[in-house]
């Protein structure tokens, strides 16, 4: 079984014509994770 | 384990009057053409011997492949999308029966003597920490029940910073990304993709919500910027310049995570932020298996796959969670509507497109679930 999550999280303004993310995952590819365990953290400015 | 099922069952139904290779093998060490009496002596410890080469074999296959696999993740190669023969045929497979029978065998009580042995033989063979059981093994009346067995206070500490999301479920993260350009698409593997709204279904909040506010930067932006329509004058007695109240909004990505979960994992899902669940979609489609395998060889696997889809509202906007069942473990419960029923028999051959929707408190707030809240469980069969 499979769970898919897809969510919105914040984007900073664009820099250089591209838009900064200010949301980053903490876990990558292949990755353990449980439950409770962030997967992702954003920093309010 | 289906190589070695498939192997084992071509072994077994072998026609009588066609000689095993234990035969040849009894034959030669016996002495050949020693009459019946003497070829029946050896007939038991050759296909036993044989049957033992066999597993010998697939086992040091399966031990290869990994090593494979894992030699290819170390140098940095990513899994590619390879269709083959196997997964055409599994489409021909009645996988829904096949997932109701196992469900129905799961549920099966087993004796309280036998019950610690089971629960600890399933716990070897799929790596299941049975600390965090919060009952006795004797508890649980079947697998089923021990399956979906809850886990003792404090054994998942929830991450209390409000600025981060957490993981609804134990697994594997399989793909992270963001959802950029045309199509929205989401990586099933490298060289195969599948669209959000395929996913969560074509009349999901995130399309409305996304047009309404391009149109709305579109709108406005149409008042000032728009290259040729005025004169030096103009835009300098436009003072102070209209500022785009949409500039002023933080700015959003879509985001998407995909995680799979073992069958000797945890299979309650938990909410990974405080949200409002606002409508839930239910998919009666396929069943295919969903371990590494099937993701690089079936086409569409989770948007053909049977599958509940929650969605709704966090402090950050859109979310969804779709939760997908595969063969083994086909049936999802839902503690928040807990009439809806999932892996039913069907008459169809072809799923319907058309998803069951419903919407909880039309106009209201939906169901408000807190992080770290059960929200779900994955049942067998």
């Amino acid at each position: 079984s499979t769970v898919v999550l897809v969510f919105q999280a914040p984007v900073s303004e664009m820099r250089n014509g591209q838009a900064i993310s200010n949301f980053e995952f903490s876990v990558r590819n292949g990755d353990k994770v449980k439950v409770g365990e962030a997967i992702g953290r954003w920093h309010k400015s | 384990s289906g190589d070695l099922l498939r192997e084992t069952s071509l072994f077994l139904s072998r026609p009588l009057h066609s000689p095993p290779p234990s035969f040849h093998f009894a034959s030669t060490s016996g002495g050949a053409g020693g009459g019946a009496g003497s070829g029946n002596k050896f007939l038991v410890p050759g296909a036993t011997v044989a049957t033992m080469l066999m597993l010998g074999i697939l086992h040091a296959r399966r031990l290869y492949d990994d090593k494979k696999v894992e030699d290819r993740k170390e140098k940095g190669i990513e899994p590619e999308f390879s269709p083959d023969v196997k997964a055409s045929f599994m489409k021909l497979l009645p996988l829904r029966s096949m997932s109701r029978f196992w469900g129905h065998l799961m549920e099966m009580q087993i004796p309280v003597f036998l019950r610690p042995t089971v629960y600890k033989a399933w716990a070897r063979a799929f790596h299941s920490d049975l600390e965090e059981a919060a009952l006795p093994l004797e508890n649980y009346a079947s697998l089923q029940e021990f399956f979906v067995r809850k886990l003792k206070e404090g054994s998942r500490p929830i991450d209390t910073d409000p600025n981060c999301l957490v993981s609804p479920v134990d697994g594997k993260i399989l793909q992270i990304g963001e959802i950029r350009g045309p199509g929205a698409l989401i990586d099933q593997v490298k060289g195969f993709s599948y669209s959000v709204s395929s996913l969560l279904g074509t009349n999901s909040n995130l399309h409305i919500n996304d047009l309404e506010e391009e149109k709305s930067e579109e709108d406005l932006s149409g008042v000032v910027d728009v290259p040729g329509a005025k004169s030096w004058w103009c835009v300098s007695l436009a003072s102070p310049k209209r500022q785009n109240p949409m500039s002023m909004r933080p700015k959003r990505g879509i985001f998407y995570c995909v995680i799979y979960l073992k069958p000797g994992d945890y299979h309650r899902v938990h909410s990974p932020v405080d949200w409002n669940i606002l409508r839930r979609r239910h998919f009666s489609g396929r069943l295919f298996p969903q371990n590494e395998r099937a993701v690089q060889t079936i086409r569409n696997l989770y948007i053909e796959n049977e599958r509940v889809v929650l969605e709704g509202e966090w402090k950050e906007g859109f979310i969804a969670l779709a939760a997908i069942g595969a063969t083994n473990i086909g049936s999802i419960r839902l503690f928040i509507e807990p009439e809806i029923q999932t892996n039913k028999p069907t008459a169809k051959l072809v799923p319907s497109e058309r998803p069951d929707e419903r919407m909880y408190e039309p106009g209201g707030t939906g169901v408000v679930v807190k992080k770290g809240e059960e929200v779900a469980a994955f049942y067998m069969g």
